[in-house]
């Protein structure tokens, strides 16, 4: 052990476990994470090679290689609670993304919450054994948040039962879905609902692209890799294109939305379900926030402690950097940063299981306050750590600019959350959006909830006689 | 409109109640703005994009004041006195920091004075100090192991540079000691010049 970091740890105030467990939600929880850490970090077959020095398509099958040995190690292991599941993924994986992120972020849970449950019973059991392997086909190549200007169509044929599925301008072609290039054989695609006549919108639909045997593309289906990108160099993002593609009509995803088979369609109780699995990405993403910026923090300030530059007292040996206030004024608030964003993922994942549970229960009342909270935060978590990480790279010299400080890694794979699952700049006018109503609704005497309360309050006390 | 809010800028429940009056004058001044727009004639999408700063600005103050009041009821449920301490000393340099940070808004809905700025500076530097002592600590806390964090620089041994070493000796470029392109390119260079 370098003796300054003993030092530092010998002198620190507090017992770091019970921070520890806090931050884990208890005791119970820490003991189980460190058990399924170490059940995957004993594993000889967790041993990876060094992805740094691999080519592009070598990092590919790499992750591709480890995506398998990991659902099979899961099995093995009996490992099939959500949480732990995700717990096991997170180690396995390590700062990497996994070729089947998607499989398991979207697809499943847009099956989950989106499928009627004829639907749930034909598709999930497939998926879960990976013979359907899926991603989530929203984003087009010219069009990204604005989802209503998506231009992908669905045209229901009654006369056959089917919908046939077509893009039809270069700008429409499905671009980004993880995992749609090379390793999925089905995607849900995000397409405008055309039946008698009429556009209904967005809607998902459940796609095959590629033959469940020979993993060739279905007649119709052009799809491919879209290219090397500024990180994500393991995940296969794709492009698809659809050349009237005919898939049956009960493969629209139909727990809210349907389409008779005469064509007739009936309305879900809220527009807004239809995107309910970004919803989830977006509450999940402000934990995810915190979990980066704490690895870039732990990083940094680690070796801040161990690193010696310069003189603080002339003719003394150099100091450790940490004791520089500038290092300090860098790195602390950041570390203040990933705390309190810990804690906001903690309440975010338990704000958006309650309202979801309210919302399968028939109430859709908070559904505007969950999708405005996940947007402003995710958004305003994922500005943050972004600029945190960069700081935390630089903080750590020349060195951190090496792969083997991790931090360009982290970076590069962290920052695309500014941009996926909603532009941040757009997410943010959502949020404004909720904000405006409510002051114009408290500002005309109604009464408020959630997080926006203090906006009745405000209204409130301006009622109030003023001392003068 | 509100009269200004008497800040203890020492106090964490002062500041969430800060925050909050910071979010609520940047929302009314978003929708003000957003009236204003409308008032010139413009259509309704028109007016937003002329408000969209203000918007976007007021929705980054509600987000800001979630996350403070949220850290802050975290507070709460901390028994143990030494973590209630240290965790409380991270809430404020959070809470202050982002005021210095955005100072202006602060002083511009009458929230907090000059005077009172200056304060929140010197008291940020202050919790630097006292953060100190814990930095090491409240990075472990987080509890990433090495194989997770996969650093050399955040090694838990803090074995740096050897280990730095270590690695750069697996660069497929020191599989050979003459590259392949020496012989390839600058050899008959070399040559030809």
């Amino acid at each position: 052990m370098n003796p300054d970091l003993r030092k530092e740890r010998d002198n620190a105030t507090f017992k770091t476990d019970l921070l520890t467990y806090i931050l884990d939600g208890g005791a119970e929880k820490t003991q189980r994470r460190r058990e399924i850490e170490s059940l995957v970090i004993s594993d000889p077959d967790f041993q990876h090679v060094d992805l740094n020095f691999l080519s592009r398509s070598e990092r590919y099958a790499a992750a591709v290689k480890r995506s398998a040995q990991m659902i099979v190690k899961m099995r093995e292991h009996g490992i099939s609670d959500p949480e732990e599941i995700y717990c096991y993924k997170r180690i396995w994986n390590g700062r990497e993304h996994e070729a089947l992120g998607l499989h398991y972020a979207m697809f499943l849970p847009t099956l989950q919450k989106l499928g009627d449950p004829a639907q749930q019973e034909k598709w999930i059991p497939p998926a879960k054994t990976f013979k359907v392997l899926g991603t989530y086909a929203q984003t087009e190549l010219g069009h990204g948040t604005h989802i209503r200007a998506l231009e992908t169509t669905a045209t229901y044929d009654p006369s056959t039962q089917e919908f046939v599925l077509n893009s039809p301008t270069v700008s429409s072609i499905k671009w980004w879905p993880g995992g749609l290039g090379k390793t999925s054989n089905h995607a849900i695609v995000l397409a405008q609902l055309y039946t008698q006549g009429h556009c209904h919108g967005l809607h998902a639909f459940i796609v095959p692209i590629r033959n469940m045997s020979t993993h060739e593309p279905l007649p119709g289906v052009v799809v491919g890799d879209i290219g090397p990108k500024f990180g994500f160099d393991e995940v296969d993002n794709g492009y698809l294109k659809l050349d009237n593609v005919r898939i049956p009509r009960e493969n629209m995803l139909m727990k809210y939305a349907k389409v008779e088979p005469d064509g007739t369609y009936v309305k879900p109780p809220s527009d807004k379900l239809t995107y309910g699995t970004m919803v989830f990405i977006r509450s999940m993403i402000v934990g995810e926030s915190a979990r980066a910026l704490a690895k870039a923090c732990t990083i940094a300030i680690r070796y801040s402690a161990v690193r010696r530059q310069s003189e603080l007292r002339p003719g003394e040996p150099e100091p450790q950097i940490l004791d520089y206030q500038t290092q300090q004024y860098k790195l602390f608030p950041l570390l203040a940063t990933a705390y309190a964003f810990h804690f906001v993922g903690q309440y975010m994942s338990q704000t958006y299981h309650r309202i979801t549970g309210d919302i399968d229960q028939g109430d859709f009342s908070q559904l505007p306050e969950l999708h405005a909270l996940s947007a402003g935060l995710k958004a305003f978590t994922t500005w943050a750590a972004s600029a945190g990480i960069e700081v935390c790279r630089m903080a750590c010299g020349g060195h951190g600019y090496s792969r083997c400080s991790s931090l360009p890694d982290i970076y590069v794979t962290f920052t695309p959350t500014c941009t996926y699952e909603g532009e941040n700049t757009v997410m943010m006018l959502q949020t404004a959006r909720y904000l405006v109503k409510s002051y114009t609704q408290a500002s005309a005497g109604e009464q408020v909830g959630g997080t926006v309360s203090y906006l009745s309050e405000m209204s409130q006390r301006r009622l109030q006689p003023q001392q003068v | 409109s509100s009269r200004p809010t008497v800040v203890n800028i020492s106090d964490l429940s002062s500041l969430v109640e800060a925050y909050k009056l910071r979010a609520a004058k940047l929302v009314e001044m978003a929708a003000r703005s957003l009236q204003g727009e409308l008032q010139r004639r413009k259509s309704k999408e028109e007016a937003w994009n002329g408000a969209a700063i203000d918007l976007v600005r007021a929705s980054d103050a509600h987000c800001h004041y979630v996350v403070v009041k949220l850290f802050t009821a975290k507070l709460g449920e901390v028994g143990d006195t030494a973590v209630h301490s240290v965790l409380g000393s991270l809430a404020l340099l959070y809470a202050l920091h982002g005021i210095t940070v955005h100072s202006g808004d602060f002083l511009q809905a009458g929230l907090l004075s000059v005077p009172q700025v200056a304060q929140a500076s010197q008291q940020v530097k202050e919790l630097l100090a006292q953060i100190r002592v814990n930095a090491v600590a409240l990075a472990d806390a987080f509890d990433y192991r090495d194989e997770m964090l996969n650093s050399v620089l955040g090694r838990y041994d803090g074995n740096v540079y050897e280990n730095m070493f270590e690695w750069a000796k697996k660069s497929p470029l020191n599989s050979e000691q003459v590259h392949e392109s020496y012989h390839k390119y600058l050899k008959p260079l070399h040559s030809k010049l």
